[in-house]
């Protein structure tokens, strides 16, 4: 199975597979450009010896196989030694030892409950995420009945607003207090009785 | 944060029902206010 | 003396009618928005979660929570103030009645006098 190596990744930043990869793909392409290079070194060093080109003996084409065949051979040798290499890198260079912990993990080693410790985190993030829905359900309650307040004093004022009315009508058609108007009439009442009294025995 | 959120909330509640409160008082003393006009219209009456 | 009895007479009967006259407005008045305003509005009947006392004991607002009034009685006593009011009315209404009743009384005395 393949080790994804990712407590490496972690710690790196990126994964040590992909690092090898890099380099070996880096030597390949330099062992490319050098092949080339000193392929046209050949080919120049051919055309001015005397004797050079098409006459002498060795022709472009056996130039390019023998360097296609000497690629073949060194990229077996470097594809050989580069195993070693990346066996090496990965053991040695690019491993976080087993008995190391990275930084941010350190809290583990503080505590190192296991599974008791874990089973009672996992009750403590319970328990704190029921207080957090009710609280959440208690906000909830509380925006509602803020709609409540709103619809039962809206009533409210209109009441307040009916009585406002009431006594502008009075005022409109006759002002004052309505309680002097009553005293009044109570008043003048108990008057006229005593003079429709007194009218009516000066009449008889 | 919900904490925070819920007790501006209840602040508002509980203001919303001190301003609740205040208008049936206001509401009661106007009915009160005609009532004692009824008393007066019943000496009136009588 | 039976002119100055007949003098104040008219002029009871002529303030009596204008207070009178403001009395019947006040009660058209009435009539005319009583109705219309004692009837709840739409929205005041707002649906109120049925708290359940089990939850929100553990909250920080349980004070808060657990004391929240009847706001549906709140609205609904607003009845009981406009039922006072019809009362008041009514027995304004009778007062009136019966106030004009005893000026037409005088007044038929006063053309009988005449």
């Amino acid at each position: 199975s393949v080790n994804p190596m990712t407590y490496e990744t972690q710690f790196f930043g990126f994964t040590p597979q992909t690092c090898l990869l890099r380099i070996y793909v880096a030597f390949q392409d330099y062992l490319f450009e050098v092949m080339l290079t000193v392929e046209r070194v050949i080919l120049k060093r051919l055309e001015a010896a005397p004797g050079g080109g098409e006459g002498g003996g060795v022709s472009p084409v056996q130039i390019r196989k023998g360097t296609e065949k000497f690629l073949r051979f060194l990229k077996e040798r470097f594809d050989g030694l580069f195993a070693t290499l990346e066996t090496v890198l990965l053991q040695l260079v690019l491993r976080v030892p087993d008995h190391v912990l990275l930084p941010e993990d350190r809290s583990h080693a503080r505590h190192p409950g296991g599974r008791e410790e874990l089973a009672r985190l996992r009750e403590e993030a319970d328990r704190l995420r029921g207080r957090y829905e009710a609280e959440a359900r208690a906000g909830r309650a509380l925006m509602a009945e803020l709609e409540e307040q709103r619809a039962a004093r809206a009533q409210l004022e209109k009441t307040l607003r009916w009585f406002d009315g009431l006594e502008g009508a009075w005022r409109e058609h006759g002002g004052g207090d309505p309680r002097e108007s009553l005293a009044f009439l109570r008043r003048g009442a108990h008057r006229l009785r005593d003079v429709v009294g007194d009218v009516e025995s000066k009449g008889r | 944060g919900q904490r925070d959120e819920n007790r501006r909330l209840a602040q508002a509640v509980l203001a919303g029902r001190e301003r609740i409160r205040a208008l049936q008082e206001r509401i009661q003393a106007r009915r009160d206010a005609w009532q004692a006009l009824s008393q007066d219209q019943r000496e009136l009456l009588t | 003396g039976m002119e100055a009895a007949v003098g104040e007479m008219k002029d009871y009967i002529t303030r009596f009618s204008s207070e009178c006259r403001a009395w019947d407005q006040l009660l058209l008045h009435y009539e005319d928005t009583a109705k219309e305003v004692s009837r709840p509005r739409e929205d005041a009947q707002v649906a109120a979660d049925q708290v359940d006392p089990a939850w929100y004991l553990e909250t920080s607002q349980s004070e808060v929570l657990s004391s929240k009034p009847d706001y549906g009685q709140i609205v609904s006593g607003q009845g009981q103030v406009f039922d006072c009011m019809e009362l008041v009315m009514d027995e304004l209404q009778v007062s009136m009645r019966q106030l004009k009743a005893f000026m037409d009384d005088s007044t038929r005395l006063l053309q009988k006098m005449s």
